[in-house]
């Protein structure tokens, strides 16, 4: 924040913070929240709020006289936002770096990108909040973007359990029965309870305690 | 196969090989994962005695050193070096419980191979690598964490024997939560203030022997101990160790970047955190592991909830698939995206991290601090919404995600010390944040 504010240019992974960014969301359809201009865009202005907010508050605390420990303390609320909005960031960033750079076919393409949008939206649905209070997004905007939300559901519904195939987790490893591979999950439930030590005797050692209560 | 499942697949749009790919970096890639996790499955000293839900924590710690020492030897006879391939065997040999001996492999060779002189190197990498002694890497202490600075084991430079003296000044100096510390180690490299000439010089590391190789017996002025039962990890021996006033030669100081000399004189590393290195590789990593713990999750809320029937969707009909009504898959579906893009952030942070230790070993410390600030803010952020995650979808499965066969609690147990380990997350995030007031 601090050399952002400088001639100095940022390089790396907080040069968002120098970017000329739109400063209102462009969406207008519904639609356009399948794009990824204007997702990421919406998470920098995000990133790049919080972050300035955090410095403004620390500046300000400085100003009242407090020492620098005391102002950071003060502020934490507000630089911790900003380091969880910078690191959401990143990994909305990464996800879509990653889909644009994978190389398989095309419905496996349209999936990945299709959780990678839902991963996106799902994101700013949960932090609306920063992008009303500046006024970056407006209430119809929200509206549409959760529609959009919904919209998704039912597209990841039919490929949800290829999804989870494709993690390639044979049954040993996920030690689960009910992630079992073949689905057969109430019978090995049954099967897995059956095999508790508490089920080697038809009557416990506890009944050395149940037996005279019983009986008194 | 049950029908509710294979009813499923029958309908996919494409083949999930195809995204294994991609989520692996490649065809050879997975098949080369698969044939090392079929290498550890089939082999039946990887077996288990019983179901771990049904063994005592003293019982899964021995079954756990027992597979651990044979997937040592395996690894040895396989020549498996690369570090992708070796974790990937170490995960199939340890399934769902945490890699015995994995600080061994990880932050105790990482600080041999890049905080030692390439004349220490010539012994103690060459003994890691054999395993002709088992490490760990003690830094946390019973009432320090997080803040490096505070610790108060001492090294006390004794320039008449030329040994450093360590000591556990007061209670809370003791070291607390290493793993396999308590138990199993025979070395740990050891984080303690440096007192040289009378003057203190910072936190620095230095390799310790704790156990006699040939008894397992701990050396005199070596307190070792387990910490007892916790959340997860209960196959490791996280332990604490105290010491009074044992001393290690000179040699034994890591002194790749900063020295002692015989005489006492204090010679200063280039970069002040340059020593914190260790911490790098283990955050960087964490951030990927995030999404395979996710990945997990969501693989068994999403089966499970196929399987799962409960109510009338529509009146009269057989009852629906729970992962047929909206609220189910709000619950696992942000959390199976999620995966996704944790997987992808860990292989960029892991390019970071990459690329950032290429330059420092080059003498370029330029990128240091945002690597720092990134590993640890990432850190912070996926372990923190990967622990919300994993509750979420064991909520999903009802009352059955609270019974230990359903693979939760085990998951849960292994997954969340991330957000506490390696730096606690709310201090991960203001150190992100002290970067991104700077910048």
């Amino acid at each position: 924040a601090r050399q952002a504010g400088s001639k100095d240019k940022l390089v790396g992974c907080a040069a968002y913070l120098q970017a000329d960014l739109p400063p209102r969301c462009l969406a207008k359809r519904q639609i356009d929240f399948l794009r990824q201009d204007i997702l990421v865009d919406a998470y920098k202005h995000r990133a790049k709020s919080v972050v300035m907010l955090a410095a403004r508050r620390l500046g300000e605390e400085l100003k009242k006289g407090h020492s620098q420990p005391i102002a950071w303390n003060n502020c934490h609320m507000y630089l911790v936002k900003a380091a969880m909005a910078h690191c959401h960031l990143y990994c909305v960033e990464s996800f879509f770096d990653g889909v644009n750079t994978s190389e398989t076919s095309q419905p496996a393409l349209d999936a990945l990108m299709t959780l990678c949008q839902f991963y996106a939206i799902f994101g700013i649905s949960q932090n609306k909040g920063d992008l009303l209070q500046d006024g970056y997004m407006n209430g119809e905007q929200l509206n549409m973007l959760e529609r959009q939300l919904i919209d998704l559901l039912a597209v990841i519904r039919p490929i949800a359990v290829t999804l989870v195939d494709a993690f390639d987790v044979p049954d040993k490893m996920l030690s689960s029965v009910l992630g079992r591979y073949d689905g057969n999950v109430y019978e090995n439930l049954y099967e897995w309870a059956k095999s508790s030590p508490l089920n080697k005797k038809e009557v416990p050692d506890a009944y050395k305690y149940i037996g005279p209560f019983l009986r008194e | 196969i049950n029908p509710d499942i294979a009813e499923e697949r029958e309908n996919a749009k494409f083949d999930p090989i195809e995204l294994t790919y991609v989520i692996d970096g490649g065809k050879e890639k997975t098949e080369r994962r698969r044939f090392l996790e079929s290498e550890a499955l089939n082999d039946p000293v990887f077996d288990d005695p019983a179901d771990i839900a049904f063994l005592t924590d003293e019982q899964r710690h021995t079954n756990s050193v027992r597979k651990s020492l044979h997937m040592v030897r395996r690894l040895q006879e396989m020549e498996i070096t690369n570090h992708m391939e070796s974790h990937w065997f170490r995960v199939a040999v340890h399934r769902s419980e945490e890699i015995a001996l994995s600080l061994h492999a990880s932050m105790f060779q990482h600080t041999v191979m890049h905080q030692m002189t390439e004349e220490q190197q010539a012994y103690w990498l060459r003994a890691t690598k054999d395993y002709t002694l088992l490490g760990t890497y003690a830094q946390t202490e019973l009432g320090h964490g997080t803040f490096l600075r505070g610790l108060e084991t001492t090294a006390t430079y004794d320039p008449t024997t030329q040994e450093f003296e360590i000591h556990s000044p007061t209670l809370t100096s003791m070291k607390w939560w290493p793993g396999n510390l308590g138990k199993t180690a025979t070395h740990a490299i050891v984080a303690a203030q440096l007192y040289t000439k009378g003057s203190r010089m910072g936190v620095h590391m230095f390799m310790v022997p704790l156990r006699s190789l040939e008894t397992h017996l701990p050396h005199p002025g070596v307190e070792l101990g387990d910490i007892g039962p916790k959340l997860g990890y209960n196959n490791i021996d996280n332990g604490f160790l105290r010491f009074n006033h044992y001393r290690i030669p000179i040699e034994n100081m890591c002194m790749r970047h900063s020295k002692v000399m015989p005489d006492g004189t204090y010679v200063p590393p280039p970069h002040k955190k340059i020593s914190y290195g260790s911490m790098l590789p283990i955050r960087s990593g964490i951030v990927g592991n995030t999404g395979w713990y996710l990945s997990k999750g969501s693989t068994i809320a999403t089966r499970y909830s196929v399987v799962r029937r409960q109510s009338e969707l529509i009146p009269g009909t057989k009852e629906a698939k729970i992962l047929d009504y909206q609220s189910q898959q709000l619950k696992i579906f942000p959390n199976l995206a999620t995966a996704f893009a944790f997987i992808f952030t860990g292989r960029e942070m892991m390019k970071h991290y990459f690329e950032s230790l290429a330059e420092m070993d080059e003498g370029n410390y330029s990128s240091l601090p945002e690597l720092h600030a990134t590993s640890a803010g990432l850190k912070a952020f996926t372990s923190s919404v990967m622990a919300s995650g994993l509750e979420e979808l064991r909520t999903s499965c009802g009352g059955h995600g609270y019974s230990k066969a359903s693979g939760f609690p085990e998951l849960y147990g292994t997954a969340a010390p991330a957000s506490t380990y390696e730096g606690e997350n709310t201090v991960m995030f203001l150190q992100t944040a002290r970067y991104l007031m700077k910048v």
